[in-house]
C-alpha cells in the first residue's frame, strides 16, 4: 500500500502497527464523539500526550507506542 | 485527570470485591495483600469502603487471563497491554483483569508491578479516566521507575474526589 503522508519516515508495518494503536485506543473524536480518520485520531493522540499536534508520526510517537500501557482507550465513548 | 464517559460511580458506600484468579508469579497471599493495599490507596481518599467478598457476586470481580477471556478486548501476550478495567455498573462494570501473560513482581525484581497497575485499574473500576500528567497514577503508560514509596498524586486524588467527595478525617 503507498504510505499515505502522515506515515512520515516509518515502514509500512510500522504505519500499520500505528493504525491498529490508533484505532484501539483514540475511538471517537473527544469532542463530537464520531469515529474520525487515522490523522484525526493521530493529533488526539499527540494532544493527549502534550506533542505538537501535526497529524505525523515521529519517532516520539513511535517511541509511546511501544510503552507497555493499560488497555483502557485514552479517549473513549 | 479525566472520568469515565458520563461519570460513572458506586452509589453504595461499600463496594465489594472478588479475586476469581491468580497469576503464578506471584503467592496468592501476596496477590491478596496488594490487591486490599491498591484499594486503600484510593479509599484513603473518598467517603468509599471496600469489603472482600469470597464467592458469588461481587462489585469488582478481579482476575488474571490470557488471550480472549470473553469480555471482547482480548490481551495480547507478554508487553504492550498490561490490563483493562471497566467503569462501574452492573455485570462487568468495576471488573478488572490483568494479562497472566506478563511477568508480575511486587517490587523486588525485574517485571511488571503489580501494586501499580493494580492501583491503575483499581482506578477505572472506580470511575476515572486516564490523566495526561506524566507522574500520575492514571497515566496510560506504565512507568517502571516508580518509588519505594509509591503514592497517590494531587492529580489522581483530585479526580477520584472530584467523583466521591473527600473521606472526613475523624
Amino acid at each position: 500500500l503507498p504510505l499515505s503522508q502522515e506515515a512520515g519516515e516509518v515502514t509500512a508495518l510500522q504505519w500499520e502497527q500505528a493504525q491498529n494503536y490508533l484505532r484501539k485506543f483514540y475511538l471517537h473524536d473527544s469532542k463530537t464523539k464520531k469515529a474520525t480518520s487515522a490523522v484525526d485520531k493521530l493529533r488526539e493522540m499527540q494532544k493527549f500526550f502534550g506533542l505538537p499536534e501535526t497529524g505525523k508520526l515521529s519517532p516520539r510517537v513511535m517511541e509511546i507506542m511501544q510503552k507497555p500501557r493499560c488497555g483502557v482507550p485514552d479517549v473513549a465513548e | 485527570f479525566s472520568l469515565m464517559p458520563n461519570s460513572p460511580k458506586w452509589h453504595s458506600r461499600t463496594v465489594t470485591y472478588r479475586i476469581v484468579s491468580y497469576t503464578t508469579d506471584l503467592p496468592r497471599f501476596l496477590v491478596d495483600q496488594i490487591v486490599k493495599r491498591a484499594l486503600r490507596m484510593w479509599s484513603m481518599q473518598i467517603p468509599l469502603n471496600f469489603k472482600r467478598v469470597s464467592w458469588g457476586t461481587a462489585d469488582i470481580i478481579i482476575g488474571f487471563a490470557r488471550g480472549d477471556h470473553g469480555d471482547n478486548f482480548p490481551f495480547d501476550g507478554p508487553g504492550n497491554t498490561l490490563g483493562h478495567a471497566f467503569a462501574p455498573g452492573p455485570g462487568l462494570g468495576g471488573d478488572a483483569h490483568f494479562d497472566k501473560d506478563e511477568y508480575w513482581t511486587d517490587g523486588e525484581d525485574s517485571g511488571v508491578n503489580f501494586l501499580f497497575v493494580a492501583t491503575h485499574e483499581l482506578g477505572h473500576s472506580l470511575g476515572l479516566g486516564h490523566s495526561s500528567v506524566p507522574s500520575s497514577v492514571m497515566y496510560p503508560t506504565y512507568q517502571g521507575d516508580h518509588s519505594e514509596d509509591f503514592s497517590l498524586t494531587k492529580d489522581d486524588i483530585a479526580g477520584i474526589q472530584k467523583l466521591y467527595g473527600k473521606r472526613n478525617k475523624l
